[in-house]
């Protein structure tokens, strides 16, 4: 494997955005890109991360790899990388280490770190095609707010979707909050637009403490786009360039 | 009360 990224801070924002939530990962390589599949330790949550190969110039992997990696020991490597260092990440065949080096672009700095491999035994889920009944896209800012907010509330938020728009309602000892957002167009700024598309109305409830979690990947994108449908797992995704991404999926709360 | 699922409940396993 030999990939480059013109700037480290797409990885260090990745790993920062999943290290809490999943410890130990294989990163899967093959020629379509580097992809990592990993649950949390109580598996209610699913942490799914697709860098395509074309976010990498060159991208070149002449073998299917796992490199399994301790995301804490990748985090300690990664902080001696500045943003817009030129990343890049070598393994060999069947490798103990992956190799990783990080050129300024405006000095003649080279540094260069191995990070020893782990075997780590992980089931991959089979993730179903779902047509979702609403998708909404909004700020990944105001997501972030939104949780932030209703978790000092409440464990649980419902999130309700109708044609009216999306409501975010939580309850809790000191009393209850809501925030309902409408389908909303900025002319002057379509990142702060929130779109919402609804085949049918949904209602769910999430644990918000993974949703507060999942909010660490605002860094990666301007937009976030929910996914639910009722009785099913909500998908939380933030879109990279080159159609790379980082969902999160979440498993609901479900009545007797 | 809600009582809260495992992700492996709606994803199948290999």
């Amino acid at each position: 494997l030999e990939a480059r990224l013109e700037q480290a801070a797409m990885l260090k924002r990745v790993v920062d955005a999943i290290k809490d939530l999943v410890q130990d990962c294989n990163f899967d390589c093959n020629d379509s890109g580097i992809a990592l599949q990993a649950m949390d330790n109580s598996h209610v949550a699913l942490v799914s991360m697709m860098l395509k190969s074309e976010s990498f110039s060159p991208f070149r992997c002449d073998r299917n790899i796992a490199l399994g990696i301790n995301l804490t020991s990748l985090t300690k490597v990664l902080r001696a990388a500045q943003g817009d260092d030129i990343l890049t990440l070598k393994a060999e065949d069947a490798p103990d280490v992956v190799n990783l080096t990080f050129e300024s672009p405006e000095s003649d700095r080279l540094s260069e770190y191995d990070i020893k491999l782990m075997d780590i035994d992980q089931e991959h889920l089979g993730i179903p095609d779902t047509e979702y009944a609403a998708t909404i896209t909004l700020p990944s800012s105001e997501f972030s707010r939104i949780t932030r907010d209703l978790s000092a509330l409440s464990e649980s938020v419902a999130i309700e979707c109708t044609k009216e728009g999306v409501k975010f309602t939580c309850t809790g000892d000191i009393g209850n909050g809501s925030v309902s957002l409408r389908q909303h167009t900025n002319v002057e700024n379509d990142a702060k637009s929130v779109d919402i598309s609804l085949t049918e109305p949904v209602a769910l409830t999430f644990s918000l403490k993974y949703l507060v979690n999942f909010c660490k990947a605002a860094g990666l994108s301007d937009r976030v786009r929910l996914c639910l449908s009722n009785e099913v797992p909500l998908l939380v995704e933030y879109g990279l360039s080159n159609n790379s991404y980082l969902r999160f999926y979440l498993a609901p709360k479900i009545g007797d | 009360a809600k009582k809260q699922q495992s992700i492996s409940n709606f994803f199948s396993k290999p």
